[in-house]
């Protein structure tokens, strides 16, 4: 564990907490993409399918379950909780699931490390969480006022990526053959779609005006 | 390596 991977974590933490906070005291998602939710609890459900039986440390046990946790509540506010689904951008959350989900899984079945369920469906959660972020970006495109916390949240999630990245760098010259292909690719090109956000968020930020994406 | 190890991050 160095301080990229944790600084890495707690900023993934740090987005998921700002989503709950939006959710849960403003009662509102606004903004929020339920497709991209989706796809993330779809994400931690397929990545920690060894959570009881290949244990790590218990900080890898504990954030496991709080990415479970989390994940699914705020799939569950959105779809089931009133005042939230109210809010909810249905007309303009339009991405549609399957041009991400059976790419990733054919590339999952064709580039894996091991041709077993558990492998697979680990490289799948890879592949998917690198395009996971797509229906949210195009909905933020769309949505005329972007509020704060949804800048925020979407900020912190590309702050998350970028740090893993730093992290692997630190890893590959630290320890001795820490070679991860897979990983690496797929964490890169999750990072690059950030890129064009980025932009925009920090010019906003540089010019303190309100966060407005380019059609 | 065994590939086992590859998951200790999130």
């Amino acid at each position: 564990m160095n301080v990229f991977r944790l600084a890495g974590d707690m900023t993934h933490l740090s987005s998921i907490l700002v989503l709950l906070l939006k959710i849960h005291t403003i009662k509102s998602c606004a903004g929020i993409s339920l497709k991209t939710q989706e796809l993330y609890a779809l994400v931690f459900i397929t990545r920690y399918l060894d959570i009881f039986d290949r244990f790590t440390s218990i900080y890898n046990f504990l954030m496991k379950l709080i990415f479970l946790g989390s994940s699914l509540s705020i799939v569950w506010y959105m779809r089931r909780h009133k005042a939230v689904h109210r809010s909810y951008d249905k007309d303009q959350d339009t991405f549609r699931y399957q041009f991400i989900v059976l790419p990733c899984l054919l590339l999952a079945l064709v580039i894996n490390h091991k041709l077993t369920f558990k492998e697979v469906m680990w490289t799948f959660s890879l592949y998917l969480e690198a395009v996971a972020i797509l229906p949210q970006l195009v909905l933020l495109q769309r949505t005329r006022n972007i509020d704060n916390l949804t800048g925020q949240y979407v900020f912190l999630l590309g702050a998350y990526r970028a740090l893993y990245l730093l992290n692997w760098v630190y890893r590959y010259f630290t320890e001795p053959g820490f070679v991860r292909w897979i990983t690496w690719i797929a964490g890169l090109v999750q990072t690059l779609l950030y890129a064009d956000f980025f932009y925009y968020y920090i010019l906003s930020w540089k010019n303190n005006v309100k966060l407005e994406l380019p059609a | 390596k065994p590939m086992e190890s590859f998951k200790d991050e999130l």
